[in-house]
C-alpha cells in the first residue's frame, strides 16, 4: 500500500552539512554529493547534484564529466575557471562571482581555483550517478596509465612521467598559490 | 534527431570518409552525418595499428563496443575510481620498510591490461580513457561502433574524441566548423602555471605535456620495449608461450 509508493519517497537532502563530507581536507573545504544511492528518488529524475565549499587558495583539480552535463551556479565568493573543450581549446578563462551560471559540457576538463576567502557552488548534473575523471591526482587518468604510455605519448623521460604520476597524492583538492595568468583563452 | 530522418528511401554500402594518418597508424572514420548513419545513431570507426604502434589514451562522449577484426594486442583503460592493480610488486615490498610514499621505489603501477586477439569484442562506457599497442607483427585493426542516440551521450550527435595525449594535425573534418582546425590534447587548453600546480612538476613538463611541437598524430610508433605489467598469456591462446613462467 502507502508503504512503498512515491507518496513515501524521501525528496530532500542537505548538502550543507560538512560532516557529511565525501571529500574532505581541513584546510582546502569540502564536497558533498547527492546522488540515486542517497536519495533514491533521483533515479526518476536522472538528476544529481554536487556541492562544493573552498577556501582561498584551494584548487579543484582539473576534472571531467565522465557521462554528464552540469551547470554550476555560484552561490558565495569567487573563483578562478579554466574549462577545456574536446578539441583542446580553452573555451572558458575568467573570474566566477556569486550568482553566475556557468554550464559544463561532458567530457569538458575544469579546474577551479578559489580566488576569495571562501568560494561556494552547486552543481546539477543530468545524470543519477554522476562520474568525474580527473587529470592529476592519485585517482587521476595519469596515475591509470603505464608509465610507458606517457613516456611515449608525451616524450618525457621516464623520471619526468613518474612526477606526472605520482607528486599529487590528493584526489580532488589540492593548495594551490601564486598568480595565475588568465583571460586570454587559447582558442 | 530530426524528423525524417529515418526516411530511408535507397541504402548503399558506405566507406570511410576521413583517414587520419598518424606516425604508428590510421584512423578511418565514416560520415555519421550520412542517412543511415544518422538515422541509426551510429558513429563508426576503424582503427589500423601498425606494429609497435601506441594508439594514444583518448575517451569518447558515448559508449562503445570495438571488435578486434586482425592481430593482436595490448588494451588499457582507465575507469574513474578504480584502483591500480597492477603493480611491479617484487620492488615494491622493498622500498615499504623504508617509509617512502606511495609512487616512490617501485617501478610502476597501473590500472588493468588486457591482451588482445581476434574476436575480442570491447565494451568501453563514454568517459573512459582507452589505449591500444601493436605488440604483434601484423597490423591490429580495430572496428568500433559508439550509441550516439545513447542516454550516456550528453552532447549533441557528434562523436567527440577527446584526446588525452597526442594530437591530431588534420583536425575532425566530420565536425561542422572544426575542418582545417587542428585538434590538441586536453593539457593544451590549461595555462601551464596551472599544470605545473595540479601535477606538482615544473613548468617545463607541464608545457611538454601540452605536445605543441608534436605532430606524429594519435597513434605513435614505440622505439625500444613496451614493458607495461600484464599478465602473462593463457597458454595456447593466440599460439603465443607465456612470457613468464606462471606459478
Amino acid at each position: 500500500g502507502l508503504e512503498e509508493t512515491l507518496c513515501t519517497m524521501r525528496c530532500t537532502e542537505n548538502l550543507d552539512d560538512p560532516s557529511d563530507a565525501d571529500v574532505y581536507t581541513p584546510s582546502l573545504g569540502y564536497i558533498n554529493t547527492v546522488n540515486s544511492y542517497n536519495l533514491p528518488i533521483l533515479r526518476l529524475l536522472h538528476l544529481s547534484a554536487l556541492r562544493g565549499s573552498i577556501r582561498n587558495n584551494a584548487m579543484v583539480l582539473p576534472q571531467w564529466n565522465v557521462n554528464a552535463n552540469s551547470a554550476l551556479y555560484v552561490t558565495n565568493g569567487r573563483a578562478h575557471i579554466q574549462m577545456v573543450n574536446d578539441n583542446g581549446d580553452r573555451v572558458f578563462d575568467q573570474e566566477v562571482s556569486n550568482g553566475q551560471l556557468l554550464i559544463v559540457p561532458q567530457g569538458f576538463s575544469v579546474m577551479k581555483r578559489a580566488t576569495s576567502e571562501q568560494f561556494q557552488w552547486i552543481e546539477f548534473k543530468t545524470n543519477e550517478n554522476a562520474q568525474v575523471n580527473s587529470l592529476a591526482g592519485r585517482t587521476s587518468v595519469m596515475t591509470g596509465l603505464p608509465l610507458e604510455v606517457i613516456t611515449n605519448g608525451f616524450q618525457i623521460s621516464p623520471q619526468e612521467a613518474k612526477r606526472v604520476k605520482f607528486s599529487t597524492m590528493e584526489t580532488t583538492l589540492t593548495h594551490s598559490s601564486g598568480p595565475m595568468s588568465y583571460g586570454r583563452p587559447r582558442v | 534527431q530530426w524528423p525524417n530522418e529515418c526516411q530511408l528511401d535507397q541504402l548503399n554500402a558506405l566507406e570511410p570518409s576521413q583517414v587520419i594518418q598518424s606516425e604508428g597508424g590510421r584512423i578511418e572514420v565514416w560520415d555519421h552525418h550520412a542517412p543511415q548513419l544518422r538515422c541509426s545513431g551510429f558513429a563508426f570507426e576503424r582503427f589500423v595499428i601498425e606494429p609497435q604502434g601506441l594508439y594514444l589514451p583518448t575517451f569518447m562522449n558515448a559508449g562503445k563496443l570495438t571488435f578486434v577484426v586482425h592481430g593482436t594486442g595490448l588494451m588499457g583503460r582507465v575507469v574513474p575510481g578504480c584502483p591500480e592493480t597492477f603493480i611491479e610488486s617484487p620492488v615494491f615490498g622493498e622500498s615499504q620498510g623504508q617509509g617512502q610514499g606511495q609512487g616512490q621505489g617501485f617501478r610502476d603501477m597501473h590500472q588493468k591490461v588486457e591482451h588482445l586477439r581476434c574476436g575480442d569484442t570491447i565494451a568501453t562506457p563514454s568517459g573512459v580513457a582507452q589505449w591500444f599497442y601493436n605488440n604483434g607483427n601484423e597490423p591490429l585493426i580495430l572496428v568500433a561502433a559508439a550509441d550516439l542516440a545513447n542516454h550516456e551521450n550528453q552532447l549533441d550527435r557528434n562523436l567527440r574524441p577527446v584526446l588525452i595525449a597526442g594530437n591530431n594535425p588534420q583536425g575532425q573534418e566530420w565536425l561542422q566548423g572544426r575542418q582545417q582546425q587542428k585538434q590538441n590534447n586536453i593539457f593544451t587548453g590549461f595555462a601551464p602555471e596551472i599544470l605545473a600546480q595540479a601535477f606538482k612538476i615544473n613548468v617545463e613538463t607541464a608545457q611538454q605535456l601540452q605536445s605543441h611541437q608534436d605532430n606524429r598524430g594519435n597513434i605513435v610508433k614505440v622505439k625500444g620495449p613496451f614493458s607495461v605489467i600484464r599478465p602473462p598469456l593463457r597458454r595456447g591462446q593466440g599460439g603465443q608461450q607465456p612470457q613468464e613462467k606462471a606459478n
